[in-house]
């Protein structure tokens, strides 16, 4: 683990009086090898390691009985503040019924995150109605409408045919008619430099005025996260991040440049496979699993 | 550094050719041990050009994942029986569906076997598959046992004398031991329809992931015996680096790569064509 590295090579300095600057440089290096083992992009990275290193390199840490702890204390309360607060859910302000778009690349877990949030919806006393506007997948329209069974939700009955911008619009119309004030939308799983199924989903939004649009991410993404990220960002002003499949081992760096590269917030973590595997997402927590 | 005529110092074509490699996913401990190499393979002069570095690296990244295999041996055993596994979401199921269209458009008879029987519409996505690369799909009831529809499947091969069955199974995390074990199960039985059954398994890697990719092949191949890996959405940005560190460690060959969401889209894994995309 980081903290153990750290104290290693702390252990190391003492003995030689005060802590030189290229002590600091040791310990910088542990923490830089541990950001990218941790999928942490490696520019955010060597950013991350700057603000520390200007921190560092104050008397706090080089005058200090404990440069360990100080050193330590001053990583985690950068990462902290990379990270941003604990989230505070979805935005539900706004006269209903709210329009809500979850995208992302193939098999992020967009379809599985939507069940989840409609069933948290539920339990903060909302009617949700599911949406499918993935008509490319195979069974991908049946898959949405057998976790919307499996919740006993409103489903609205799209047909691969159908055009993903006149699906969206079509349920918001039917939700003011019957009374579901959230609309949840699935779309496809699409690549950020596929130009025209990027355009696709600039017309959805334009067609809904989305409370929120949420990037749903794999915790096991690389470093192509940033880029990812990025252009989801700069193409519909995204309000969130849904982070998927955190109930494995990838040690979820993705997190990092992910909020990094976009400043936008982390809402919810997925846990698990089944509708009720979501978290609130506390930085915390994600914070000391990416250092390790 | 100007006065000597604009050349880079070692160290910083070393930075630079780190850059890559780390943005590519190859991840530290296999880039540190690329970088050793190549300073130990290179006069001091030749290390302050960095298209000399990088070639140096492009042969041996290369050579690592050139494992080579031999052809998949499908007269060897009737049917020949694949499996596919993998984490959640990689394209196990949309893969199947471009093998079975390429075997079956090379005059094999496949028959698929929907083995996910636990996701929302997953035999449902898989018949479509079947359908687009013509070939049959057995499946079993929803929340019925894997074990058992491919079982079914291959037993049904046996009998009709069909030449492959391609058996999907449902994606999970490898840290889930009771899935784990599940899939060791659905092995075990299997070999009880057909005696050489599963004659590969392939696991199934995201281009997109970053070094759990390694964790992936580790325990996937500690459970089952991973005999191929097949390297998904290639056409993306993401490089899929990652699988450097996994052959050298596991020495597991690619066999594929897939790059796109059509039946067509899945292609023999090029170890100079992959290396050159990484410095790309
Ligand atoms: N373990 C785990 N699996 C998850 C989680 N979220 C989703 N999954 C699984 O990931 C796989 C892909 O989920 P989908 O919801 O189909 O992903 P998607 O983004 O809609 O995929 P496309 O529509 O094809 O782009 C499925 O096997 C899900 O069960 C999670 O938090 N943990
Ligand atoms: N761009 C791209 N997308 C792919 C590729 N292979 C699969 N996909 C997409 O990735 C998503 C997930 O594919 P699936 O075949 O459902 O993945 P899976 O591993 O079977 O998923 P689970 O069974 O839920 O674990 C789908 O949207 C596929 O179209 C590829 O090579 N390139
Ligand atoms: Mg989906
Ligand atoms: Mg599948």
């Amino acid at each position: 683990a980081l903290s153990e590295k750290l104290a290693i090579t702390f252990k190391k300095l003492r003995g030689h009086g005060k802590l030189s600057e290229a002590n600091i440089q040791d310990a910088l290096k542990d923490v830089r090898m541990s950001l990218l083992e941790a999928d942490v992009n490696y520019k955010v990275v060597k950013t991350f390691i700057d603000s520390v290193k200007t921190r560092a390199m104050g008397t706090a840490v080089l005058d200090s009985l404990t440069p360990a702890q100080q050193f330590i204390k001053i990583v985690n309360e950068e990462l902290a503040a990379m990270m941003g607060g604990d989230s505070k859910g979805l935005n539900l302000s706004g006269r209903p019924p709210l329009a809500m778009m979850m995208v992302g690349l193939q098999g992020s877990g967009k379809t599985t995150s939507l069940g989840k949030l409609a069933r948290w919806l539920v339990l903060n006393n909302r009617k949700p109605f599911l949406v499918p506007a993935d008509v490319y997948r195979p069974a991908a329209i049946d898959q949405l409408k057998t976790l919307a069974g499996q919740l006993e939700l409103p489903c609205f009955d799209s047909s691969t045919g159908d055009n993903p911008v006149d699906i969206s619009r079509r349920a918001l119309a039917e939700a003011l008619v019957q009374g579901h004030d959230v609309v949840l939308i699935d779309t496809a799983g699409r690549l950020q430099v596929d130009e025209p199924l990027m355009a696709e989903l600039r017309n959805i939004k334009a067609a809904v005025n989305p409370a929120e649009i949420l990037l749903v991410a794999d915790a096991m993404t690389g470093q192509d996260a940033v880029n990812v990220a990025r252009k989801f960002d700069e193409d519909l002003n995204l309000t969130g991040v849904v982070l998927t499949k955190m109930d494995g081992d990838a040690r979820g760096g993705a997190a990092l440049s992910i909020r990094a590269a976009t400043g936008k917030p982390i809402k919810f973590v997925g846990i698990g496979e089944k509708l009720d595997a979501l978290e609130i997402f506390h930085p915390d927590r994600v914070a000391s699993r990416i250092l390790g | 550094r100007v006065l000597f005529g604009g050349k880079k110092s070692v160290e910083q074509v070393l930075e630079e050719v780190e850059e890559v490699l780390f943005t590519a996913d190859i991840g530290v401990k296999t880039s540190q041990r690329l970088l050793e190499f190549v300073r130990k393979e290179l006069s001091g002069k030749d290390l302050q050009d960095p298209a000399k570095v990088r070639d140096a690296l492009k042969a041996e990244i290369a050579r690592i994942v050139d494992l080579n295999p031999p052809p998949f041996a499908y007269d060897s055993s009737k049917p020949f029986v694949m499996m596919m596994v993998g984490v959640n979401g990689v394209g196990k199921t949309t893969t199947i569906g471009k093998i079975g269209r390429r075997l079956n458009e090379k005059g094999m008879s496949v028959i698929m076997a929907a083995g996910d029987t636990f996701r929302a519409a997953a035999a449902e996505q898989l018949e479509i598959w079947g359908d687009r690369a013509g070939v049959q799909v057995i499946r079993g009831q929803d929340g019925g046992d894997p074990a058992a529809v491919i079982y079914d499947a291959v037993s049904a091969a046996k009998s009709k004398g069909a030449d492959v069955v391609i058996a999907d199974t449902a994606g999970r995390l490898h840290t889930k031991v009771p899935l784990m074990e599940e899939l060791k199960k659905v092995k075990r039985v299997m070999a009880k329809a057909h005696e050489t059954a599963p004659n590969e398994v392939m696991l199934v890697v995201d281009a997109n992931n970053g070094q759990n990719a390694i964790a992936q092949a580790r325990e996937f191949n500690e459970a089952l015996g991973i005999t191929g890996i097949i390297l998904t959405k290639l056409d993306g940005t993401a490089k899929g680096g990652v699988i450097i560190g996994i052959c050298d460690e596991l020495k597991i060959p690619v066999r594929y790569i897939g790059i796109g969401e059509t039946v067509e889209d899945l292609r023999p894994f090029d170890p100079k064509e992959f290396t050159e995309a990484l410095f790309e």
